[in-house]
């Protein structure tokens, strides 16, 4: 599903320089419950901000689905996010002035699809939220604002989910609750998920694991569930 | 330090009324190590709010250090909170234009007191980022951007600091690092932590734990280290 050829994401000039993510190679498959782990700093958000299509490499290639996209410009890039790439957001990014429910159902307005309302609910519900759909973020404790962002990015039923620490302002029952949904869409539906994280319930849970370490990939192992 | 008298919190009107906080009476001791534990929306930001003075009771009294601060107008309150309590938000709030040594000695500069930078390397070091003092928060991971509110917090050495899920974004080892900080604090000065968490390594480290349940305070137990 991506192939991952060298790449490698630099940040600032000189002596300054940040070599975020250094010559990375790697390949995921249409299927994967895949987590990234590794020290705070060591590139987790910044590898797979290039793999989601938010963000390009200094060097080397991405391809999704076969289609390359580390050369595409950004109205192309932003295209093939939108068909295929889900995205849950290490710092949540709702709009404050929507309700949960339109957040959630954002993507779906904005492509002029129907039946976004009754979706977003069952989403909300199916994240342990009923009930609060028409709250806005600002009316939401940090939790329940993170279970948000999950629904929102599961909407438009991506191929592919990037989940940046998805867990980490959840209590292991609510964790628990999002990752098994996150696993039945992966069981049933073939979704590719790819998860950054901190914590050893989502590691227990991935089949595989890929461990960072200053930018690089120094370990690539079966996870809890493999 | 603080007396915590029936305190009720309660958002909206009528029959969409949310008791965030139910009736709650406790004492904190100076020199405490207390962690307020519970599911995703039990309380614990809406408490942790009313005890720091960011936010004040529908109904009930607090008092920190022997001043009653649930009657107090904004501007005394905000006098209260900046002479005694340093505050870590589960969202981290740092200024976006400002460097991380900037966002630490803020509180210095605008008490007009010299040395800022100085301490705030100082603590930017203690919390694991050497070297990054100069950076903006976007050119930070989100464990990074969280260990700057932190070292913030901590600047001005308040007699009660309230960390809002302060390991939530961090890898062990910097969570380890940051409340070995802490407790050197708390063991040293005599510094009173507040802890909301769902972090089991910071719940080994409490010697307090207060559980919340749907704005209830259900359980007051010993923690891992009393
Ligand atoms: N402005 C508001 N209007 C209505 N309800 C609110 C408002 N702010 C918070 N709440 C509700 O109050 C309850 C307590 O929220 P709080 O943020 O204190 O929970 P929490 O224990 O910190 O949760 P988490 O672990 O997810 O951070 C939640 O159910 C939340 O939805
Ligand atoms: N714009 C930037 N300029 C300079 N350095 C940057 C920039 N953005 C990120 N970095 C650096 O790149 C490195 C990798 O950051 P990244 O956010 O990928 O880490 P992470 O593994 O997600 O960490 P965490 O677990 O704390 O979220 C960090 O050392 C960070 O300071
Ligand atoms: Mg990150
Ligand atoms: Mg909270």
């Amino acid at each position: 599903l991506c192939e991952i050829n060298n790449v490698t994401k630099t940040y600032g000039e000189g002596a300054a320089q940040v070599h975020a993510v250094k010559d990375v190679t790697l390949t995921i498959e249409a299927g994967e419950f895949t987590a990234f782990v590794g020290p705070s700093g060591s590139g987790k958000t910044t590898l797979l901000n290039q793999v989601g299509c938010l963000d390009k490499p200094t060097s080397g290639s991405i391809s999704i689905d076969g289609v390359g996209t580390s050369g595409l410009g950004d109205k192309a890039l932003s295209q093939v996010r939108g068909d295929k790439i889900g995205f849950i957001f290490q710092s949540y990014n709702l709009i404050p002035v929507l309700t949960a429910a339109e957040n959630v159902e954002l993507a779906l307005t904005l492509a002029k699809e129907s039946g976004g309302r009754a979706r977003a609910v069952e989403l909300l519900n199916e994240v342990g939220l009923e009930g609060l759909a028409d709250r806005r973020p600002n009316q939401l404790s940090g939790g329940q604002q993170q279970r948000v962002a999950v629904a929102r990015a599961l909407v438009k039923r991506p191929a592919l989910v990037i989940a940046d620490e998805p867990t980490a302002n959840l209590d292991s029952a609510s964790g628990t609750q999002i990752l098994n949904l996150m696993r039945e869409l992966n069981a049933k539906h073939g979704v590719t998920f790819l998860f950054s994280t901190h914590d050893p319930m989502v590691m227990e849970h991935a089949r595989r694991i890929v461990v960072l370490r200053d930018g690089e990939v120094i370990e690539d192992r079966a996870g809890g569930e493999a």
